[in-house]
């Protein structure tokens, strides 16, 4: 059941989101879910739809994000995963846990490390979806590159101490974890103030 | 003589970065 903005001082503790930029984030959110059904709640391709802006009926990397907001497995997202999740792309969020949220991200498997394996097929795709053709010797090679700088242990598979010790060395790499325009959500959409349930 | 190519100056990780990149820009064009 669609539940709606039930408690914004809450939300407004537990992300960094003022209270007023939860309010207005439900705005985004209430545009969001009704794309395709008017159901207060956001499904895949809804979620596909408005963060990815590809027709495409399968993508490797909204079925992986997707399942990142969707903190309760429910397989579609209510409003407080949705400003959670997005709460780590904000400008201001914690770089810990923009490390974090990437590392679930690249680790396909759940299994607590990035193989190699998982490193091939993201590229192969991001490669594929972007519509550059790279040979087979090429995307090795960058794989080849890529392991050297961050397997340091040497085992032929990243986890996440390694991966953050990368990061941290190439910043750049955590680029696609922030959302700049999310700290002008308040003046995107002032309509929140018609419905806020909190006094100024 | 052997020709290794250029040298490899990006990262896998720089390259899945561009595909796995949230996009809500739209929403918030003025």
């Amino acid at each position: 059941q669609p539940r709606g903005l039930e408690d914004p001082e809450l939300l407004a503790r537990e992300t960094v989101f003022s209270v007023s930029e939860i309010e207005a984030l439900y705005e985004l959110f209430k545009r969001i879910s009704s794309a395709v059904i008017d159901d207060g709640l956001i499904n895949k391709e809804e979620f596909q739809l408005a963060l990815f802006k590809i027709n495409k009926k399968e993508s490797l990397f909204v079925d992986r994000v997707f399942d990142l907001f969707d903190t309760k497995h429910s397989g579609i997202l209510g409003f407080e995963e949705f400003a959670r999740a997005l709460s780590v792309f904000h400008p201001n969020a914690l770089v810990d846990d923009k490390i974090e949220f990437s590392f679930q991200l690249y680790d396909l498997k759940q299994q607590g490390f990035i193989e190699r394996q998982e490193v091939k097929q993201m590229v192969v795709t991001t490669l594929a979806e972007s519509g550059m053709n790279l040979s087979d010797d090429v995307i090795e090679n960058i794989i080849n590159k890529t392991f050297e700088q961050a397997d340091t242990k040497h085992d032929g598979k990243i986890d996440k101490e390694e991966w953050k010790n990368l990061v941290l060395r190439h910043p750049s790499l955590l680029k696609n974890m922030t959302l700049q325009y999310l700290k002008d959500i308040t003046t995107t959409f002032p309509s929140f103030v018609f419905h806020s349930q909190v006094d100024d | 003589q052997r020709n290794s190519g250029p040298p490899i100056l990006i990262n896998a990780f720089q390259l899945i970065g561009m595909s796995s990149c949230l996009d809500l820009s739209g929403f918030f064009e003025k």
